[in-house]
């Protein structure tokens, strides 16, 4: 099983590997090998990013607590072992490149919308996302309001009128108007890696 | 105006989730 393992590991830090899995090329795959390496030794130099780490970049501290970095952290772990290696990290992102097709998009963001991860939206999730949302935010909303955007969104998603919103439902209402449902699982940073970040290196390989 | 938007718009507007602040350091 160990070797199993290290064998993964290496083959998972392989750019022209990743770079065959992703939207990414070699040197922009070695670009993002440098922000992995900051983010990744920000609390501790282990080679793989903690959730610590993951919200001190995304927050600039690692106490802050978000249901929805929470979620966003899980998906990345694919492996689910409670931290990002290199290739999760890499093949996560390559969702949010603009070149990623508007499904794979659509599809990461009902995964993290999925809370309870049993294939479809309830109203109890969503409910649990908005008030996520307020705790996380300056926003105010009263309980009667709350429960009508709840009605709206299953009003508009849920045309199977069962109640929860499956897959199916999920792109259908998504690519009704994808520019207001997937706005934040596109990156613009990663459309040019190499040029937008001059200070990433284009090294010769992938340092262990 | 939030009650004008479903649940998603209202999370997505919200920047929840934004990855950009990734790069941005």
């Amino acid at each position: 099983m160990g070797c199993c393992c290290t064998k993964q590991r290496v083959d998972h830090k392989d750019p022209a590997v990743l770079a065959s899995q992703t939207y990414f090329n070699i040197s922009e795959i070695e670009a993002l090998y440098d922000l992995f390496k900051k983010l990744s030794s920000s609390i501790i130099h282990d080679g793989v990013i903690s959730k610590e780490e993951f919200q001190l970049g995304l927050f600039g501290s690692s106490e802050k607590r978000s249901l929805f970095a929470d979620r966003v952290f899980q998906l990345f772990d694919s492996k689910n072992d409670g931290v990002i290696e290199f290739g999760e990290f890499v093949k996560a992102l390559s969702v949010f490149h603009p070149a990623a097709p508007q499904a794979q998009k659509a599809d990461f963001a009902f995964r993290l919308y999925d809370i309870s991860q049993r294939g479809f939206i309830e109203r109890g999730e969503v409910r649990e996302m908005i008030l996520a949302l307020l705790n996380e935010s300056d926003l105010v909303l009263c309980h009667d309001i709350i429960e009508v955007i709840i009605d709206k969104t299953f009003e508009e998603a849920d045309s199977k009128g069962d109640g929860r919103i499956d897959p199916e439902e999920w792109q259908e209402f998504v690519a009704r108007n994808p520019s207001l449902l997937l706005r934040n699982m596109t990156i613009p940073y990663l459309k040019d890696l190499t040029t937008q970040f001059p200070s990433f290196k284009l090294t010769s390989g992938i340092e262990d | 105006k939030p009650v004008s938007m479903n649940a998603f718009e209202l999370i997505c507007r919200s920047q929840s989730f934004n990855l950009d602040s990734l790069f941005e350091k």
